[in-house]
């Protein structure tokens, strides 16, 4: 269950978009206990200046990145515009049975992008 | 002989998430553990930032680390006792003779990378109270029938039989610092300390936390 994405340019600037998992949709809800979904989210947008520099939703640009959308900006076409991903992750827990029916809570880093970045 | 065929996309997934093998789809039902729940509960960070109940210990939270149980570990498993369908009827009791019973944990699932921070056995009794309290010896079993059992591994005094009776495993049963062994047989005796009714084992668990540290990542480096 995905926030509509983005189609070619202008498009909008780099930011964090809505993305449900949910479990049963990808098969998995007979082993997994809980939860039944989590928010994974998304990046996408574009890196094109003045967004590149801003910084959206709080994660400071990389220098290589501002640089790259100077460079675009110069001469567009030359290399392209950096790449809007995840800057920020955090975990999740996720609690199944396992092939030997043991009941296994596992901790997941970098599952849910909590910030995206120009990079 | 033929190579074996390459895992396909979603075995691959399931390799990147530390899942060995392709699910083999719906489990034998069995409750979750109350200890489980809890302990899911306390670690979801989504659950404690969307749920009604915000947690103040979201804030808190140690990487790789279960707080509830005061250990390093990102993988906690609770094992139910393989033992116990095979288990033979009690025979009567001679007097001042209480039975040993076998208990086994299947271990096979955990991985050689793993570290083992936390081995705690679980046992259910069912018994009529004995005022002078129990004695649990914990001995290695052998395998089969009349084989026998080893050196004692842990002793301890139990007081009351109304809660669960807990064992701390590592460093008794296998040593720390080392990989969790395939499986584990142990031979599980509880003896009143005066005369008094044998107790009987109603069920017997394994709640095991490992640390694996290909799935922690070292603590954020401070920025250049």
């Amino acid at each position: 269950e995905a926030e509509p994405a983005v189609s070619g340019s202008p498009g909008g600037a780099c930011r964090t978009r809505r993305l449900y998992v949910s479990f049963r949709e990808v098969g998995w809800h007979r082993w997994v206990i809980a939860p039944r979904g989590f928010l994974a989210n998304y990046c996408q947008g574009q890196c094109a200046l003045p967004a590149t520099l801003s910084g959206p939703g709080g994660s400071p640009p990389l220098n290589h990145a501002v640089l790259r959308a100077l460079m675009h900006a110069a001469a567009p076409g030359a290399g392209g515009l950096p790449c809007c991903v995840p800057a920020r992750l955090s975990p999740i827990s996720v609690l199944f049975f396992d092939n030997s029916d043991n009941v296994v809570l596992r901790h997941y880093e970098d599952m849910v992008v909590d910030e995206c970045g120009c990079r | 002989t033929r190579a074996p065929a390459p895992p396909g996309p979603a075995a691959a997934l399931l390799q990147a998430l530390g899942l060995p093998d392709v699910h083999r789809g719906a489990p034998t039902p069995r409750s979750v553990p109350p200890v489980m729940w809890r302990l899911f509960r306390h670690r979801d960070p989504q659950e404690a930032r969307v749920g009604p109940r915000r947690m103040p210990q979201e804030t808190t939270l140690r990487p790789c680390h279960v707080e509830e149980l005061g250990v390093a570990g990102n993988i906690v498993r609770h094992i139910p006792d393989r033992g116990a369908p095979t288990r033979l009827p009690e025979p009567a009791w001679a007097a001042g003779q209480c039975p040993e019973w076998t208990v086994v944990f299947d271990l096979s699932a955990v991985e050689p990378a793993e570290r083992p921070s936390r081995a705690r056995l679980e046992l259910r009794f069912a018994a009529v109270e004995a005022p002078a309290g129990w004695e649990l010896s914990i001995r290695q079993a052998a395998e089969g029938q009349g084989a026998g059992a080893g050196p004692v591994l842990l002793r301890q005094a139990v007081h009351t039989l109304g809660t669960p009776v807990r064992a701390e495993l590592l460093g008794a049963a296998w040593s720390r610092n080392t990989s969790a062994p395939r499986s584990v047989r142990l031979a599980v005796a509880l003896r009143p300390r005066a005369p008094a009714a044998c107790a009987h084992l109603a069920e017997a668990s394994l709640l095991l936390v490992t640390l694996d540290p290909r799935l922690c990542h070292p603590l954020a480096r401070p920025r250049r």
